[in-house]
C-alpha cells in the first residue's frame, strides 16, 4: 500500500 | 509536522513522565494498571522496531528512544522495584483477550504483508485498547488518585490531538491512513467516559469517583 513506506509519525 | 501532532507528542510524553514520576516520588504504584504499561511497552517496541533502519528526524528517533526507555522504567519500577505496592487484586483485565485478537486482526487487516508492517499494524492496533486494563482497574475501585487522572486525560488527548493532526495532513498533504485513524478513533472514544468525569469532577478539585 502507498502508506508503508512514510512512516514518520510516532 | 503540525501543531497538532507536536501538542499530542508533548501530552503523550507528559503523561508518561506524571506517571512515571507519580511512582517514583511516591515510591508506589497502587490505582496504575502493571497490565496497561506492558501492553504499552509493547505497542512502542513493535512499532519502533524501524529505529535504527529508517532515518526520519532527529526528533523522530529522539521521542521513540525517550518512549520506550520510559515506559519499559516504569513497567520495571512497578514489577521489580516497588512491586510490594503493585495492586494485583484490582489488576486483574486478561490481557490476553485483547492481544490475541488484536495479533489476528492485523495479520487479516494491513497495508502489506510484511513483518514489519504486520508488526506496525499490531501497535497501532493494540495501543488502541491498551488503557482498557486501566480503565477497567479504576472502575473496579471506584476512584483514582487525582495525578492518575491528569496521566490519563494527558495520555487520552493525545490521541484526540491526533485526529486533528490526521484531519490537517489530509487537506493540506493529501496523507491518509484509514487504520492509524480508525484505530485513533476507538481509542478516543475509550477515553469518552473519562474525559466526562475529568471535566466535571477533578476540573472543580474533586476526586476521580465513578458514580458507585
Amino acid at each position: 500500500g502507498d502508506n508503508a513506506q512514510s512512516k514518520d509519525e510516532l | 509536522m503540525n501543531i497538532f501532532r507536536l501538542v499530542g507528542d508533548l501530552s503523550h510524553l507528559l503523561a508518561i513522565f506524571v506517571l512515571l514520576l507519580k511512582i517514583w516520588k511516591s515510591r508506589s504504584c497502587a490505582g496504575v494498571s502493571g497490565k496497561s504499561q506492558i501492553l504499552f511497552a509493547l505497542v512502542f517496541i513493535t512499532r519502533y522496531l524501524d529505529l535504527f533502519t529508517n532515518f526520519i528526524s532527529v526528533y523522530n528517533s529522539l521521542m521513540k528512544v525517550i518512549f520506550i526507555a520510559s515506559t519499559v522504567a516504569t513497567v520495571y519500577l512497578m514489577y521489580i522495584k516497588f512491586k510490594a505496592t503493585y495492586d494485583s487484586n484490582h489488576d486483574t483485565f486478561r490481557i490476553e483477550f485483547l492481544v490475541v485478537p488484536v495479533g489476528g486482526l492485523a495479520f487479516l487487516v494491513n497495508h502489506d504483508f510484511t513483518p514489519l508492517e504486520i508488526l506496525w499494524t499490531f501497535s497501532i492496533y493494540l495501543e488502541s485498547v491498551a488503557i482498557l486494563p486501566q480503565l477497567f482497574m479504576i472502575s473496579k475501585t471506584g476512584e483514582a488518585e487525582t495525578i492518575t487522572s491528569h496521566y490519563l486525560f494527558a495520555l487520552g488527548s493525545y490521541r484526540a490531538l491526533y485526529l486533528l493532526n490526521w484531519i490537517y495532513r489530509y487537506y493540506f498533504e493529501g496523507y491518509f491512513d484509514l487504520i492509524a485513524v480508525v484505530a485513533g478513533c476507538v481509542q478516543t472514544i475509550l477515553y469518552c467516559d473519562f474525559f466526562y468525569l475529568y471535566i466535571t469532577k477533578v476540573m472543580w478539585g474533586k476526586k476521580l469517583s465513578l458514580p458507585a
